[in-house]
């Protein structure tokens, strides 16, 4: 019964995006809807300038674990120093 | 019992080509009726970019929290080892006697922070 | 909505990024 509802939410899934695809065929008709379109269109990029930030956001995270790191191991010497001192 | 699971199969399959086709008529004549214009997608670009962007969201969303952990947990092992290596001065300190300089405003100030 | 998750991620990212700097930098003076 699994296979047969993964099946069926398949079916589904691809009739919803015909769907979705019907409700905007007649959409460059309509000013309206046109200009919603462009609004979203905008709206798109904002978003993926905003992915933008967030993936260089994460490179200079990995850097900062890297360096936390790297602050650990040299912290680790001078505990052996002391442990030589001592 | 085969057969008829074999007619079913067909038939899930024959649905799923005839949507498939169906999809992408709708995708052609929407292009065709609203090519992409300079500042302007048509709806069926526009759909594409959108499930791109949550793609991409979902993909930072889920490298953030491993990196995050991790820096938290290496700064914890930075304090450990912090902490030891004091103590083992302090105790070399009491065994020679030898006075180390007061600690000053600036480490202080550091000392706050790693706390 | 999706705009909303992703700006609060960034600002959480950044924020992470200031205090670890601001951590190492600690550390580095009491290394000194």
């Amino acid at each position: 019964s699994s296979d047969l509802e993964q099946i069926c939410s398949y079916i589904n899934e691809k009739i919803g995006n015909i769907k979705k695809f019907l409700s905007l065929r007649n959409c460059g008709q309509e000013p309206t809807l046109k200009t919603i379109l462009n609004k979203i269109g905008d709206e798109i990029m904002v978003v993926n300038e905003l992915l933008n930030k967030l993936e260089l956001e994460i490179q200079y995270q990995e850097q900062t674990t890297k360096s936390l790191k790297e602050l650990h191991e040299s912290l680790e010497e001078d505990y052996k120093d002391v442990e030589h001192l001592k | 019992m085969e057969e008829e699971v074999d007619k079913l199969e067909l038939m899930f399959q024959k649905a799923d080509s005839d949507l498939n086709y169906i999809q992408y008529r709708l995708e052609y004549e929407i292009k065709t009726n609203h090519p992409d214009s300079a500042g302007e997608k048509n709806p069926v670009t526009l759909l594409q970019e959108l499930s791109a962007i949550k793609t991409r969201h979902q993909i930072l969303h889920a490298c953030f929290k491993p990196i995050a952990d991790e820096q938290k947990e290496t700064k914890s092992r930075i304090c450990a080892t912090f902490n030891k290596t004091m103590t083992m001065i302090q105790n070399l300190q009491k065994q020679t006697d030898l006075e180390l300089s007061p600690v000053t405003k600036e480490e202080k100030m550091a000392i706050q922070q790693l706390k | 909505t999706l705009k909303g998750d992703i700006s609060i991620l960034l600002d959480k990212a950044s924020l992470e990024s200031q205090e670890s700097i601001g951590f190492i930098k600690a550390t580095k003076v009491l290394m000194k």
